[in-house]
């Protein structure tokens, strides 16, 4: 359903993203961003859809640049639009070897 | 590990080992299960105060705090917000929420990468010896990212992320996923971060082979390792009641049986019985005697304690042809013993034959000698599905019966009704392998403190060896009857052998900006680029690059089309490591069916540092097969630096 949310890695530009936010503040950063981009969407949303806020699991700030974070799918499509976005990939089990 | 140090040529005392390259401070970080940080591997009697450059810290949780860490174990964090978002809350009476180990993996790896040395190491007597991890006065950071049901890609992230912020030298990853580009690939996307500034990344290759285009964790800047065998053994003897006898393989090292009936399947109870599944064995009939039970559908000690359970007296676990002749030595709860699949099929064919069939297993105990290494029936194969212009795996280790620390309340089978405690178990698996990689990277990385990843990953590459221990080409248990030989899409460029890494004359190093190019000439999109780029890069005129020109330690050569005379040329640089003054001179097994020209064929060198590039030309002559084998070594003196090549067509 539209307002089902799964859990994706967010992968962010970097240099895009050390422009607007204050050394040590990445995950306040991210979080704005995902304020505003649940904002956007629960506009979108039918008004009796039940919006569930976007959570942030994680921010990624020295192997990788982003966050991880539960979305809907239009949670996904907005923050697609967002500067510095660069690929979401739904979060998945991996195996011990 | 017991005997996997000696058999990778590791002395006290001496070389690697020599107590000044110990001293040095290398921090090697494990993403798996977590640890159980009271095991006597993890105890840090003598070690110095924690180095003031570490930035990571002991995280608190389910039976686990501060002071569970110590100047050996300086770093334990778990990572589970992803796993609980898709799977739900961890079950607390299964798992620990908290860097503890609950399952044993975490703890195994942990203590084979850097465990401290331990004496009398033993599982029920077996393997018994001195204990060491490969680098064993390493320091270890757990970042427990793997729980029962597996590891979330959002976790293992986060753990790579924290793990590079606290400052891991190097990283040990023995779990994966199917193998996808690299720009949807997270650990790939992630260790191309760590690797960038100075994070040695090693993964294990997987166990889904030996059917080819496998290998998973196959980025260029990962070392992907495969799994062999070592030349210990544990076997155990079962005598049919015909007389035949045939070897397998047990870790029960008590009195073995005397002959027994047998049954199987039918004779056993009701369908499922073959594969001795839960509920499907009759106790009337079981009670007392031996059970055939087939891999496949449950655990392979899974099937033991049905058998335990039904009143079975013993077990032969019997391998299908997906299995071959792999000998995997499990801690079983009854005596039991696995036999190859040519075995498995006698055993079959004398039970059909006879109205009371019987069966004896004798076992033998500790056993050394056999030809190895072999290559693993298990080990995931090449060739790389994503990069077709790199050879994966990079380099094989010992990964079949390993034995390593285990946690205090984690039973040696990983199954719940065991009530069996050991301190040490044996298992296998690419898993076991990769962390033996890890240590000797923390070895290299001791003694070549300027070394970038890249040289560290050539130096364990060029100087790996594809000859036993008998001096004959390195067999693989999964190969074809046709080809029992291991190629290099089983063991890459072959197994690995520290001392002569410490010290490989020449490397073949890599910056960052060299795998951009290589992503480049897969055609990446500027996005695409911007996960590894960290934003803009430009790349380079499409037409001066193609994949094979990474300065990779071996060659992969594609000729599209069977096409008579098809030219390819590749070009290297080889950085000299070992003296001043060298001349290098090349000699080359060409595969079959390829005409390999090198230019220059000698390379001579004035000094330390120097870099001399060359071109080799491949020409295509046509195949007979599909793909072929060879090598181009640089050779001087004692040194002989060695890169595989491997053709497809």
């Amino acid at each position: 359903s539209i307002g089902k949310q799964t859990t994706y890695v967010i992968h962010m530009d970097k240099s895009k993203i050390a422009a607007n936010h204050s050394p040590g503040s990445v995950r306040q950063f991210y979080e704005a961003v995902i304020d505003s981009i649940n904002k956007f969407s629960s506009q979108q949303e039918d008004q009796e859809q039940e919006t569930t806020p976007p959570q942030i699991l994680y921010a990624y700030e020295n192997a990788i640049s982003g966050f991880s974070a539960k979305l809907s799918t239009k949670q996904l499509k907005s923050l697609e639009t967002v500067d510095g976005f660069l690929s979401a990939t739904p979060d998945e089990l991996l195996t011990l070897h | 590990t017991t005997y996997s140090p000696h058999f990778l040529g590791l002395e006290s005392g001496i070389g690697l080992w020599d107590a000044t390259n110990l001293a040095k401070d290398v921090i090697v970080g494990v993403i798996d299960t977590g640890i159980w940080p009271e095991h006597i591997a993890f105890q840090d009697t003598g070690m110095p105060p924690v180095p003031s450059r570490w930035k990571g810290g002991c995280e608190e949780g389910t039976k686990f705090s501060q002071s569970n860490c110590n100047n050996k174990l300086i770093g334990a964090r778990a990572f589970f917000k992803g796993y609980e978002s898709v799977v739900g809350r961890i079950n607390e009476t299964v798992d620990y929420r908290s860097p503890r180990d609950a399952q044993g993996h975490g703890t195994h790896t942990a203590s084979t990468a850097a465990g401290n040395i331990v004496a009398n190491a033993n599982l029920f007597g077996l393997a018994r010896g001195k204990a060491a991890g490969m680098r064993y006065t390493s320091r270890i950071a757990a970042y427990k990212a793997c729980w029962s049901l597996g590891c979330s890609s959002s976790d293992i992230l986060a753990a790579i992320d924290k793990a590079v912020a606290d400052g891991v030298d190097v990283l040990s990853l023995s779990l994966g996923g199917s193998s996808r580009p690299y720009y949807r690939d997270t650990i790939a996307i992630a260790s191309f971060g760590a690797t960038q500034i100075g994070v040695f990344v090693s993964c294990s290759a997987g166990n889904s082979g030996p059917s080819i285009s496998t290998v998973d964790n196959t980025a260029p800047w990962i070392m992907t390792v495969a799994a062999s065998y070592t030349d210990r053994s544990f076997p155990a003897i079962v005598k049919l009641g015909n007389g035949h006898s045939f070897e397998g393989s047990s870790l029960y090292s008590g009195k073995g049986s005397k002959q027994l009936p047998l049954v199987f399947g039918k004779t056993a109870g009701v369908s499922g019985a073959e594969y001795c599944i839960n509920g499907s064995l009759n106790r009337k009939l079981v009670k007392g005697k031996i059970v055939i039970c087939q891999r496949g559908l449950n655990s392979r000690t899974g099937k033991g304690e049905q058998v335990k359970l039904a009143g079975g007296a013993g077990m032969l676990l019997l391998n299908s042809d997906k299995e071959g002749e792999e000998l995997i030595a499990d801690a079983h709860v009854l005596p039991a013993a696995t036999l190859g699949a040519s075995a498995g099929k006698a055993v079959k064919k004398y039970v059909n034959s006879t109205k009371r069939p019987t069966a004896s297993i004798v076992f033998k105990g500790t056993v050394f000698g056999n030809p190895a290494p072999v290559i693993a029936s298990f080990s995931s194969r090449g060739p790389s599905l994503v990069g077709h212009d790199v050879i994966k795996p990079d380099v094989t280790a010992p990964g079949v019966n390993i034995l390593a620390a285990w946690p205090a309340t984690t039973s040696p089978s990983m199954l719940k009704s065991d009530d069996r405690r050991v301190l040490f178990n044996i298992i296998s698996g690419t898993s076991m392998s990769c962390p033996h990689v890890s240590g000797l990277a923390a070895l290299l990385k001791s003694v070549h403190e300027d070394w970038s990843t890249a040289a560290i990953k050539s130096a364990l590459m060029t100087t790996a060896y594809t000859l036993n221990n008998r001096n004959s080409p390195i067999a693989d248990v999964g190969g074809s009857s046709d080809t029992p030989l291991a190629t290099a899409f089983a063991f890459g460029s072959g197994h690995v052998d520290p001392e002569s890494a410490s010290d490989p004359g020449l490397i073949y190093d890599i910056a960052t900006e060299d795998y951009l190019d290589y992503l480049c000439s897969l055609n990446y999109t500027s996005l695409q680029l911007a996960l590894f780029a960290g934003g803009n890069f430009t790349c380079p005129n499409p037409s001066a690059f193609h994949p094979g020109k990474l300065n990779y330690p071996s060659f992969a050569v594609n000729f599209k089309g069977n096409v008579k005379n098809m030219s390819l040329e590749y070009e290297r640089s080889v950085t000299n490591v070992g003296t001043s003054y060298c001349t290098y001179a090349v000699k080359v097994e060409e595969p079959n069916g390829v005409l390999v020209t090198i230019t220059p064929p000698i390379l001579s060198f004035q000094k330390i540092g120097e870099i001399l590039s060359y071109k080799v030309t491949f020409v295509s002559l046509r195949g007979a097969s599909n793909e072929s084998f060879g090598s181009l070594t640089w050779v001087s003196g004692k040194y002989a630096v060695k890169s595989p090549i491997a053709v497809t067509w």
